[in-house]
């Protein structure tokens, strides 16, 4: 799976729609302080069925959604889109490219979405493992999971690795 | 390396001695089962070049985040993901570092794309695509696509 | 503010908010005593400039160091130290924000004496001393007091 | 008290003997990874009195001893000692210029030392405190410290602010 673009409105601080398109390589992501790059991941992270707000900088899945501003009203729903060239077939699914998407609304409902459609979360949770994107501690590497990578109790570490086997 | 070590963990143990001695330009390090019987599980132990065997510990601020580098590198070479985001792992790296690490990341990128946020200079030169991304007065984000030599003189580099 | 806070708290708090918008070019924190009735304690409340009040872990990388910084100056404001040794507080802080960092210090250094480790352009520009520090190969660590300028040339800054 | 100099000899890598003068202001250490930057400013907090090993990253205080390398053998001793500027009299003690020393042996065998002559622990904890450098939780702020200064239980920091009233 070979990630192409990424559609975000409503997440954090991505009030208006913003479409990026990735390249292969390395990416760079830059900007000032509090601009919103840690946002741009955590909306990736978000839409490959993160379900602990924890990992998000959130308390409760609520505060994923755009809480307004000083001089803007908050939103009533998020949603991450990723388009993802599948042609390598990495994602266990007939088709050649994948979008792979989810919403969240102020009430709580949620929906994950392939391609358009509704799926469970459990869909997309084998879709994705099918790929090595599902719950993957290797995918989303932060400043402190540095340290945390160093640091982890030794049978943590043990079963950190060996969830990549 | 005991032969409690699946075969996972011993081509990431194989390959995290390889990455460690790259980005350290010599030493060694290697994984090894812990020293407590009672919870199984794995130490790092890790030497750079010219220094003696200490604890993780011990290590500097940027040598311990090189080290989780070689770790991280050699996990995503025996168990490739399609893409990983990195946030701003270089910000204790000096600047000859940065060009280490940079280099490792490049040879991976035939089986992994790599997103990775950052303020270094260093880091930004060896990209081959940049976003920027700003907040305006509303507290709402938005995206640049920069092309890559403005973007280079935009960062002073 | 709570009566609970002594006269110290209440200084430092007054101190936060000024340092705080210095250092944020607006918005506005103070300290307030915990809601927790049982844990007698202060939390901080932080609100960059243009965004909503938000819990701490809301803020990004930069910001939270950034707002670390203006509590910490704000409690050598109050109560001064002589010296105060920095080690890399500035490696999540972009440029313009480096620039702030440094001239917040600047106002301290009548009283006290700072010592700031860096691998930071911004921040090497604002000293008026440099040392650099360099490891032999047989792992030993020597000082080299070096000029400003040609310390500034070495940088490439 | 107004740091002038720091003269080290066996402290962690500073095996011979280094001498360094403080000026007025800001003064930048810079250098390469592992080359010793973080392990001056410990020798600092060290002579200072520092009684957590854990707070200069050693397990136990002989590895606070030059341990030696891969072709140094290791030292017996380390040492530090801190001249100062007591003009202004922060320290409580009649004179203008103040030696401030600590050396440990790898017996275990330590000692503080005040212009040349030995004190006992709490001399020196006694001496500090009138400069506000004793066990000074704001003296010395390391990369963690940062997050450390906004993630502490709110009633570790009322106790921390407080110990600076
Ligand atoms: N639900 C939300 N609604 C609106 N804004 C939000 C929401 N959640 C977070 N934000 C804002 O988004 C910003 C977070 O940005 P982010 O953490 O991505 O910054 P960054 O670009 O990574 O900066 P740094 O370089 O400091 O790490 C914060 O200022 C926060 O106020
Ligand atoms: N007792 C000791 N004897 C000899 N060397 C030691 C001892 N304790 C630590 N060291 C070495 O000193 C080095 C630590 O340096 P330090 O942490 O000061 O680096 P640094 O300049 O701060 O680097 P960074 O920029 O990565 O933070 C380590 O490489 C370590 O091996
Ligand atoms: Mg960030
Ligand atoms: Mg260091």
């Amino acid at each position: 799976a070979v990630l192409r673009t990424a559609t975000i409105v409503g997440f954090k601080s991505f009030m208006n729609k913003t479409t990026i398109e990735f390249a292969p390589g390395i990416t760079a992501i830059i900007g000032p302080n509090g601009s919103g790059k840690s946002v741009l991941g955590e909306s990736i992270r978000w839409v490959l069925a993160e379900t602990n707000p924890r990992h998000l900088r959130a308390k409760k899945s609520e505060e994923l959604i755009f809480g307004g501003s000083e001089t803007r009203r908050s939103l009533g729903m998020a949603e991450v889109v990723l388009h993802v060239d599948n042609s390598s077939q990495r994602l266990p699914i007939d088709f050649t490219e994948v979008e792979i998407g989810r919403r969240i609304y102020r009430d709580g409902a949620s929906e994950y979405l392939v391609n358009g459609a509704r799926v469970r979360l459990r869909d997309m949770e084998e879709l994705l493992a099918g790929a090595n994107l599902a719950d993957n501690p290797f995918t989303f590497i932060g400043q402190g999971l540095v340290d945390q990578v160093l640091a982890l109790r030794p049978s943590d570490r043990r079963l950190v690795i060996e969830e990549a086997a | 390396i005991a032969e409690q070590f699946s075969t996972t963990l011993q081509a990431v143990d194989h390959e995290f001695g390889i990455f460690f001695q790259r980005l350290f330009n010599g030493g060694e390090a290697r994984l090894r089962t812990s020293v407590d019987p009672e919870e199984a599980g794995i130490d790092i132990v890790a030497r750079p070049p010219g220094k003696r065997i200490g604890s993780l510990t011990q290590l500097s601020g940027g040598e311990r985040a090189l080290t989780a580098v070689a770790l991280l590198l050699a996990i995503l070479r025996v168990r490739p993901a399609p893409f990983c985001v990195l946030d701003e792992v270089d910000a204790a790296l000096d600047e000859r570092n940065v060009g280490r690490f940079t280099e490792a990341l490049r040879e991976l990128t035939d089986r992994t794309q790599f997103i990775v946020i950052t303020h270094n200079r260093g880091t930004i030169e060896a990209a081959d695509t940049m976003y920027g991304v700003s907040m305006d007065e509303g507290g709402v984000s938005k995206v640049i696509s920069m092309k890559l030599s403005e973007a280079r003189r935009a960062a002073g580099a």
